[in-house]
């Protein structure tokens, strides 16, 4: 495991730190900084080229008050409208499963069930109810998931789940696609005299003009 | 396409928790642009263990709700910036701040709208102060100002107030833009619209020749 995320750092170096000034002190780690989450990526052979990791998992030990921010494209992605649907239904989540390679937009019927069978196959795995998993997907559009590879990787992706920085850096390596740096950010806080964790990663490098609610 | 997952320990009821995010995404990732093209498959998801000891957040308006606001706020801002900042081709990050509109989404409509604009854009990737186009870019994105109360500057020289332009050290203003190009570092626009209070900010970066290669062969 400390071999695969070492080789998964190679590939994106870190962004800039660019986290506005506050009452915050930065600390590492990204996802996982917060108590009770663990994250891992890997490659699972769903790029066209390369093997650059591609496939990220975010778990949570319990049972997570979950929100959701979704472009409003008309024309949303499977994985968009099958979490939206999933946060309709449900306040918590316990997982979020990444890929890139294939963004599985304008996939039809058809990519809409290859979402349904990856969040089913996590959680299967994870010992989870279906409306606990949400799915994110990057990549070429008009495409619909590598879902044999997917599938397949995922015992190994599970195994990999660490609550530590390089479980957390592994996973912002995979989401990327054209990115150039990881993103990822943690800091820590006083609320209501208690310190409190916020982490997170994030990708994106084109096609980049957000308009979600 | 833009991806996010944002993790926090704190304990905050579901209803509040989403409205916070919502507000999150609107001063962060929904303030950034590279290229004007909103993908498809744009999503920010963010969970709340609730794991860290702190007394359950259940309203907007509480003191405790406002600290994690801040701290959220500031998260996806630092994400949404690196976003910008590794806009495809870009050599720079362009920030705008636009202060003095009548509410923070008049300013942040202001903000977004130069931060968009493809010839502002390609100003700065030219390393040319051209305020023309950045009040062009305010003029269109339409809010409705005095022309006489607009205030353009370019890091720390003022190019235009009170609606004229002004006489400035121009090879130094191009300098800065230079630096900025140089260092893959900020470039910063300043635009005051009139008195208010409503203050925004928006992100971007250059338009250069490698965003048009990167996308040629970038096919679906």
């Amino acid at each position: 495991a400390s071999s695969s995320v070492e080789e998964s750092l190679k590939y994106v170096p870190a962004a800039p730190i660019l986290l506005p000034e506050g009452p915050w002190t930065q600390i590492p780690g990204g996802v996982t900084a917060a108590n009770g989450f663990k994250a891992a990526g890997m490659y699972g052979g769903l790029r066209a080229k390369g093997e650059k990791p591609d496939l990220a998992l975010v778990t949570c030990d319990v049972d997570a008050i979950a929100a959701g921010a979704f472009t409003r494209n008309v024309v949303a992605a499977a994985p968009v409208i099958y979490c939206k649907h999933t946060l309709d239904k449900s306040q918590t989540a316990r997982a979020v499963l990444i890929n890139a390679g294939q963004a599985n937009a304008a996939t039809g019927d058809a990519g809409y069930q290859d979402v349904i069978e990856c969040a089913s196959a996590v959680a299967k795995l994870l010992q989870l109810r279906l409306e606990e998993v949400l799915i994110e997907s990057t990549g070429v559009i008009g495409q619909r998931i590598k879902k044999d590879a997917l599938l397949n990787s995922l015992p190994r992706l599970v195994s990999l789940l660490s609550s530590n920085v390089e479980g957390a850096d592994s996973a912002a390596v995979a989401i990327t696609t054209t990115d150039l740096v990881r993103k990822t950010v943690a800091v820590e806080t006083e609320v209501g005299g208690r310190q409190v964790r916020i982490g997170g990663m994030a990708k994106g490098s084109g096609m980049i003009h957000p308009n979600m609610a | 396409t833009m991806l996010g997952v944002i993790t926090t320990d704190a304990l905050v009821t579901s209803d509040i928790w989403r409205k916070m995010v919502q507000i999150a995404v609107n001063r962060s990732f929904n303030q950034i642009t590279v290229d004007g093209d909103t993908s498809t498959n744009d999503t920010v998801i963010a969970l709340a263990s609730g794991v860290s000891g702190s007394s359950r957040i259940s309203s907007l308006e509480s003191h405790e709700a406002k600290q994690l606001q801040a701290c959220l706020d500031a998260v996806m801002q630092g994400l949404a910036k690196s976003v910008a900042w590794d806009g495809e081709g870009a050599t720079c990050l362009i920030e705008v701040t636009v202060t003095g509109a009548t509410s923070e989404a008049e300013a942040a409509k202001i903000a977004r709208s130069v931060a968009s604009s493809s010839l502002v854009k390609a100003a700065v990737y030219g390393r040319d102060p051209n305020w023309g186009r950045i009040a062009c870019a305010v003029g269109y994105a339409g809010t409705p100002f005095h022309l006489n109360e607009l205030q353009i500057s370019l890091g720390d020289i003022l190019l235009m107030d009170g609606g004229q332009p002004l006489p400035f050290d121009r090879a130094a203003a191009s300098a800065h833009l230079w630096m900025a190009g140089e260092t893959h570092g900020t470039v910063e626009i300043l635009v005051t619209v009139g008195k208010g209070q409503g203050s925004g900010k928006a992100w971007g970066c250059d338009l250069s020749y490698d965003y048009v290669k990167i996308n040629a062969e970038y096919t679906t």
